[in-house]
């Protein structure tokens, strides 16, 4: 059982290392809070933001935590694949600048896998290939409009 | 493989029968608040996802159902089908296309108002839930896969145990 | 203790009716799930977005639900009046149609008291009189750019 | 009366001594992710705030004085003031202005490595926290005046109960 724990846990970290180094420009790490017995602790985030000192979790800043929180979705998405995704406003969080870098991430991972993002960012549906856009014009009743194919 | 269309009819907000075309690639899906783009999320999950109404974010199975909003009818039950392309056969059927299809339909029963009945179908004939998750149990659907609106907050606001359990469980 | 309690209770839910209609062109209310004892339950919005059916909270899109939180906010700063106010990033779930209703209530409002809001929306920034940016530049250390004075 | 200057020295991501000059009316301030916006919401707090580091997003006072980050010296004492404009008389104080400072400086003890004293004054004459919260209640800083980031977020997630007793407070 803690074999089997500490296999997932290696293997997710060398992933979210990655990820969060990629989508950033700075560090991250997985840590157990009890290493040698990680079922009586629990599993927190160190992150150092580009040009940062490195910080736990909840001392970092509102978008700063949404990205470290991203990464992790998207490390345990890497390891174990999937053929579609769908982000439902993951984005929220993000300025511009964020929201860029996990758009061109995902831009990246759309060669291999179907993505399907929500988003309400300028950033996100600038990148994508293909747009829709959702709306309610007739009281009551969702509509579909689009299908828009930006060649992107 | 990948989501090739998304058909929902009376499904939530979408008070008619939708086709949603999806392509391999990146797609945005855009709009105002309360458009009708999460209702789209709950349509995909409705098929794939686990047994709970609340994953779709209703109270009771019934809540998916078209309810007329202020003018409308309501209808008395509601379709979604998701198209995959199946060319490289990930799902184990022979054939290039697989379509799953669930419908729920209201049934007034006399001990209970809010009595329905679900119906699951591969390529249009009729299955069980159980089969649609033996269907997909190789094909990477995990769960992992689709991330909810309001996920990434309550992540960040776990605490260290509970995010611990996320490697237990894949563990 | 009761009769406190309803005094409160009323004259917050007219505050809220108010706000929320103003904010959404809508309707909503404050609900006790017990109305004759009170303590045994607790407090819920039904809230009727703009053309649509009467929706408790939970029934709600994540957009709209943060509106209603919203206009709670602001009913209860109308009850329980203060010469300043501080909003970080109220209007996060927010799209720019929404962004701009609460932006423009809060132009109104900064007639007669001071507002300070944090925010990435460029509805937001856009109704603002002043406005500051906060830089990190130089690494580990932040400024403050700006006062431009929009003159709005 | 009106927030009419901040300012803010050796305070959390603030490494100089700034001063924001603030208007009546409505400012809006931005900046990317992490540049140190909230760090201003927590200084207007730090000094006007309940007693629990908590509020300012730290563990312990001493994490709001400057620590250098990666190559920077950390400061030993942070200081925050905030100028009211008091023509108004809103704050039972005979003057134009009211400055209220707050300070936080490391201190080593022995058996405290994070030992600190905490220093507040009224127009640069020493006072204690007290004195802060009754001269200032009467002039309307009830704390549901400010609000921080994710506190709409926690409105929506709460159950009714927890609703309820934001009546109970305000009761
Ligand atoms: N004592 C300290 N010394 C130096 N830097 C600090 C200190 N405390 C916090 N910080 C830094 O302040 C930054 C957080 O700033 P803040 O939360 O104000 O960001 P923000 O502009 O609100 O961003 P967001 O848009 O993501 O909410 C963190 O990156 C952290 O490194
Ligand atoms: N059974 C139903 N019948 C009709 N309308 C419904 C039904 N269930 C939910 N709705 C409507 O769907 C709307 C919510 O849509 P949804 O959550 O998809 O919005 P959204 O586009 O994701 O918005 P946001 O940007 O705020 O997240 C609600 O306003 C609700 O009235
Ligand atoms: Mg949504
Ligand atoms: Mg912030």
């Amino acid at each position: 059982k803690k074999e089997k724990f500490f296999e997932v846990f290696d293997s997710l970290n060398e992933r979210y290392k990655e990820t969060y180094a990629a989508l950033s420009g700075g560090e991250a790490e997985l840590l157990l809070e009890n290493p040698s017995e990680p079922f009586e602790g629990g599993l927190t985030i160190k992150a150092r933001p580009k040009g940062k000192k490195a910080m736990r979790l909840p001392a970092l800043s509102g978008g700063e935590k949404s990205l470290a929180s991203l990464a992790l979705v998207f490390a345990i998405q890497k390891f174990l694949p999937s053929p579609f995704y769908v982000l439902d406003e993951a984005d929220m969080f993000l300025d511009n600048l964020n929201a860029g870098a996990v758009a061109s991430m995902i831009k990246e991972n759309s060669g291999h896998a179907q993505w399907i993002t929500i988003s309400l960012h300028e950033a996100m549906l600038k990148a994508a290939d293909h747009i829709y856009g959702v709306t309610m014009q007739e009281a009551d009743s969702s509509k579909i409009v689009g299908g828009v194919n930006l060649g992107g | 493989m990948y989501l090739k269309k998304l058909e929902v009819d009376k499904f939530k907000s979408f008070s008619k029968h939708l086709t949603v075309p999806l392509f391999p690639g990146f797609t945005a899906i855009t709009g105002p608040n309360g458009s009708g783009k999460s209702n789209l999320c709950d349509a995909i999950l409705f098929v794939l996802g686990p047994k709970s109404p609340k994953t779709v974010r209703a109270g009771r199975l019934t809540d998916l159902i078209y309810n007329g909003g202020r003018s409308k009818q309501a209808a008395s039950q509601c379709k979604v089908s998701l198209v995959f392309d199946n060319e490289d056969r990930t799902i184990p059927i022979e054939s290039g296309e697989v379509t799953l299809t669930r419908v729920i339909r209201k049934v007034k029963k006399e001990n209970d108002p809010d009595g329905y009945y679900s119906y699951f179908y591969i390529n249009d004939r009729s299955a069980s839930l159980n089969d649609f998750t033996n269907l997909l149990s190789n094909s990477g659907m995990n769960g992992y896969n689709i991330i909810q609106q309001g996920t990434i907050t309550r992540l960040v606001d776990m605490v260290p145990s509970e995010r611990r359990k996320l490697i237990d469980d894949l563990a």
